[in-house]
């Protein structure tokens, strides 16, 4: 049968910054083809196709972002495969190499990881789960 | 391919998807 693909609505303009991405402007329908992890999602809008941030868009059916997770305050391991330094309030900064815990994960590709008494926001693209042998 | 996903982080939430979080 047809392949039904779900629609969303973009929320705010996005520049792309990458050739594998396109422009959003506000208030168009785009079809989602793929979901990644990361938080970009891979969509078709009219002709074009390519990868956008999940964050921008809403489900058409309705404003819930139902699909995200609760979140778990014990936390999962993780090692980070990439430094990354906060650039807002409410991201933290980890080394290359460094274990958190993560406690929230987002759709949006920003996963709330936890080291020591920090918490902040870390791209989930950067992060490995521990024990699963994967070669990045 | 076109099917490779960014390799950089994606932008974080726009304001208008941040209030809805709180």
């Amino acid at each position: 049968g047809p392949i039904i693909l779900e629609t969303y609505r973009v929320v705010a303009d996005f520049v792309k910054t990458s050739k594998n991405e396109i422009n959003l402007h506000s208030g168009d329908l785009v079809e989602i083809v793929e979901k990644s992890q990361n938080g970009w999602w891979f969509c078709q809008c009219e002709s074009k196709h390519g990868w956008v941030p999940a964050s921008y868009l809403e489900p058409l059916d309705g404003p819930e972002e139902a699909e995200d997770v609760e979140p778990n305050y014990e936390g999962e391991l993780y090692i980070t495969i990439n430094a990354y330094k906060a650039e807002q309030e409410d991201e933290i900064s980890l080394d290359m190499g460094e274990t958190t815990e993560v406690i929230h994960k987002l759709l949006d590709g920003w996963w709330v990881a936890r080291k020591g008494e920090e918490v902040g926001y870390f791209p989930s693209m950067y992060l490995q789960k521990c024990g699963k042998k994967e070669k990045y | 391919s076109i099917k490779n996903p960014p390799q950089n982080p994606p932008p974080r939430p726009p304001p208008e998807m941040r209030r809805k979080r709180v």
